[in-house]
């Protein structure tokens, strides 16, 4: 995985704008207005693989390089999720579980994946 | 990450970034590319957060993360986040927080801050004043020439650096941020911040807008293979646009 040695050798490239149309991203509305737990089902629904291979990748780093003390805290978090996951975000969570199949707790931990990637 | 609040000669603002993630998380010989980040990019949707049938605020997310990492309030303010590394991380955070209940997971204060914050001066103060659970770069940009800043922070409010790009070490015109204190050196192996500033001095005030801030993030190594997409976003437009954003070897990995 060498990358270029520095010092930087690279140039400001120009002319890249705008890419190509294959290259934009879909667009959701989150309606704020409803119950928290159905913000999220057309998108959990739509989704649901791609948030699966995320936690699959997640998990296997946590296993790979999480030792003892991540897997410690998500043992800890999962045994207080109740407490650790203020509303509405338990709600909103809850939903887009029962939208894409995936469980609770893997949802919140992917939420929660910046702070244990920091450990 | 690179996030870079910027003005152009008219004094409108600007604010973009490259969002890289995945470094460490398996990596792919065969293709050349950080599994993760592959995985992440087919997740990538833009949200817009709705209230009363208008539009509250935009973000760029991933599918199934439902705080805010990149964001826009139309006529507001711009937000982004970097990743700070730091010694005091998460896991105190995170065991203090079990313990305690104080502190804010980062994307939940930030997703707190879209919503609720009525101006650049009140996200930047929420920002910069509340407790975290883990370590954190913020970047703001408002509406009027001049308000863009970099948030540095700790866990705990003490010690909160906030950088305006109204500073003399900062741009003047605009304000950068990778995944270093502004007042260090990067990391010699990770320096995204000098080929970042050089790019922004070669395009200059007059160039400043999408075209020319897209440019600036796909220049190597800002634009690297942990990039997963570049987001631009015009304040007084309410303008944001995601492009997913890829790196063709020769590429650095980082």
């Amino acid at each position: 995985i060498a990358g270029q040695i520095p010092p930087y050798n690279d140039s400001c490239v120009q002319g890249q704008y705008p890419p190509p149309k294959d290259r934009r991203v879909p667009n959701y509305v989150i309606n704020l207005d409803l119950p928290p737990e159905q913000r999220w089902l057309q998108l959990g629904a739509d989704k649901h693989r791609e948030i699966g291979a995320i936690l699959l990748e997640m998990k296997k780093f946590l296993m790979e390089w999480g030792s003892g003390e991540i897997i410690s805290i998500v043992d800890l978090l999962g045994d207080n999720l109740d407490q650790v996951l203020p509303s509405p975000y338990k709600e909103e969570l809850t939903g887009m579980a029962n939208a894409s199949g995936i469980m609770i707790g893997e949802l919140f931990i992917y939420n929660i994946f910046y702070e244990l990637f920091t450990v | 990450c690179t996030s870079i609040v910027s003005q152009d000669a008219k004094g409108n603002m600007y604010h973009a970034r490259n969002l890289d993630f995945g470094l460490f998380l398996g990596w792919d010989v065969k293709n050349r590319t950080w599994q993760l980040t592959d995985i992440l990019r087919p997740a990538i949707v833009t949200l817009d957060w709705q209230r009363g049938g208008k539009t509250l605020f935009k973000s760029v997310n991933y599918a199934g993360y439902i705080g805010v990492l990149t964001a826009i309030k139309p006529g507001m303010f711009t937000f982004s986040m970097d990743e700070r590394f730091n010694a005091d991380g998460g896991y105190m955070g995170i065991l203090e927080y079990i313990r305690d209940k104080k502190g804010y997971w980062m994307s939940f204060l930030s997703r707190e801050t879209m919503e609720s914050a009525g101006s650049y001066q009140e996200a930047r103060d929420k920002l910069a004043n509340t407790q975290l659970i883990a370590p954190a770069y913020f970047i703001l940009g408002g509406t009027k020439p001049g308000e863009g800043c970099v948030i540095t922070r700790n866990r705990h409010v003490n010690g909160t650096d906030v950088w305006p790009m109204t500073d003399s070490t900062a741009g003047g015109w605009y304000v950068l941020e990778t995944n270093y204190d502004h007042w260090k050196a990067p990391l010699f192996l990770d320096d995204r911040r000098g080929p970042a500033n050089k790019c922004m001095k070669a395009m200059g005030v007059q160039n400043t807008g999408f075209a020319g801030l897209f440019n600036v993030l796909s220049s190597k190594p800002v634009l690297n293979k942990l990039t997963t997409y570049t987001a631009l976003m015009q304040v007084d437009s309410g303008t944001l646009e995601t492009y997913l954003q890829y790196c063709p070897d020769p590429c650095e990995p980082w």
